[in-house]
């Protein structure tokens, strides 16, 4: 089973 | 100031297409370099990046840095009501509450002007690392669309592969299966180079929003790492290009 992942865990807030 | 003219609204139409599916609010930052924009979807699952620098445009001019906060379903309607061999001005003052859109045709007997009023958006701004792809792909656009359409058919996860062999794009659902397999091409239509061999699986909902920016470009370069977000990106006119980011989903 997989989750959709987000992105904020892999960009970071400038 | 600023005053940016396009020679024909077409690729405007092209960008605002590209761009408002996925979000529907979003601030054109303008500096005399260019404009750039960067907007995540609501659910922080995608984001979208647009670059078109000052050879994009007939003219442009940028005396000081502005921010437009543009609400892209009204500038959609606005875009709309020009014919795409116009040529559209954008133009703002400095501390803008509105947009100017300054359409002229061909022969220039016909002159239609809109005022889009601004919105002040907080907007985060994402830093996006540079990274070294394990696999970089190339292919045309309208191939990559229809493989996006295709799958979506058979289940909303898209499964992305690619070895030195070639890339492949799986899908397993109620229906059964689609398997679609492209091979590097001799004649360099299809390009595939491989560091490591990689697969992730992807919304393919969010694939097939991409394939918006289709009429941009008729090249589209897709880019995959082991734990980082997936980049489909379309150049635009040797001057810009419009970039998708996409979030893998991950083993639960």
């Amino acid at each position: 089973k997989s989750k959709q992942g987000n992105l904020m865990s892999f960009f970071t807030k400038k | 100031m600023l005053e940016a003219r396009l020679g024909e609204t077409q690729l405007l139409k092209k960008i605002v297409d590209a761009l408002k599916e996925i979000i529907s609010l979003s601030t054109l930052d303008c500096s005399e370099t260019g404009m750039q924009l960067q907007s995540m979807d609501n659910s922080h699952v995608s984001l979208v990046s647009l670059s078109l620098q000052t050879g994009c445009f007939e003219k442009y001019r940028c005396d000081r840095n502005v921010s437009l906060g543009l609400d892209l379903k009204s500038l959609s309607k606005v875009v709309k009501s020009a014919s795409g061999d116009d040529s559209v001005t954008l133009s703002a003052a400095d501390k803008a509450d509105k947009l100017l859109l300054s359409f002229e045709s061909d022969n220039k007997s016909r002159t239609a002007d809109y005022e889009l009023k601004l919105l002040n958006l907080d907007q985060d701004h994402l830093g996006i690392p540079d990274t070294n792809y394990a696999c970089t792909v190339q292919m045309p656009s309208s191939e990559f669309a229809r493989i996006c359409r295709d799958m979506s058919m058979f289940s909303e996860t898209v499964v992305i592969s690619c070895t030195k062999q070639g890339i492949k794009f799986s899908a397993n659902g109620d229906l059964g299966s689609a398997n679609i397999k492209l091979a590097e091409t001799s004649k360099g239509d299809i390009t595939i180079d491989v560091e490591e061999p990689i697969t992730q699986s992807f919304a393919g909902r969010y694939l097939n929003t991409f394939t918006r920016a289709t009429p941009l470009s008729d090249r589209v370069k897709i880019c995959l790492a082991p734990e980082v977000p997936l980049l489909v990106e379309y150049s635009i006119e040797d001057y810009g290009y419009i970039r998708y980011y996409l979030a893998p989903k991950v083993d639960d």
